[in-house]
């Protein structure tokens, strides 16, 4: 696709979390994750890009967002969960659902989308303790206020055991 | 020494 050739890791994301997508997009989702893993310093410039997505007063965009945030810490590896661990990214994600900061405008959708992301990261990545930390936090805060059940298909597991076709 | 530093800037959000 010789169209993608020089795309950036703003471009790719910008169509990722596009408001006109009318589903989410993953030829888009997937070249972000890409691009991300061939720049050098991909990890930090993505979660910036990401952050701003997230805090979108749109709804949708901000969903895409956290789709697209999802995918990447399945597709990029330990760089990208490194950065996803610090307190300068994760103070976005409190932003959204706290109501000292963004909370109030924001919708239930997006806020419990980012709970259970945070929970499943705190069960999949232990070692991430700034991650843990930040979760902590929001349940001292009364804002999250029982752990949210994760389905098995979207917990973050490098590889899962594949079923059996025929049992 | 960077990653040091980054490590000391890092706080979370005051609630």
């Amino acid at each position: 696709m010789a169209e993608a050739e020089g795309e950036s890791l703003e471009s790719w994301l910008n169509k990722a979390t596009n408001p006109l997508n009318r589903q989410e997009d993953w030829e888009y989702i997937i070249g972000f994750c890409d691009q991300i893993n061939k720049e050098l310093e991909g990890p930090q410039i993505a979660v910036r890009l990401l952050a701003h997505k997230i805090q979108s007063p749109q709804e949708w965009e901000a969903v895409q967002a956290l789709t697209v945030l999802e995918a990447c810490m399945k597709n990029c590896g330990r760089r990208f969960h490194n950065e996803v661990g610090k307190f300068r990214f994760l103070n976005e994600l409190i932003k959204v659902v706290s109501p000292k900061y963004l909370g109030d405008r924001v919708s239930e959708k997006v806020k419990t989308k980012i709970i259970e992301l945070l929970y499943s990261w705190t069960v999949a990545l232990p070692d991430e303790s700034k991650i843990k930390d930040a979760y902590y936090m929001l349940k001292r805060q009364g804002i999250v206020l029982s752990d949210p059940v994760i389905p098995v298909e979207r917990t973050l597991i490098p590889s899962p055991p594949p079923r059996p076709k025929n049992p | 020494l960077g990653e040091e530093s980054e490590e000391r800037d890092d706080h979370l959000l005051p609630m």
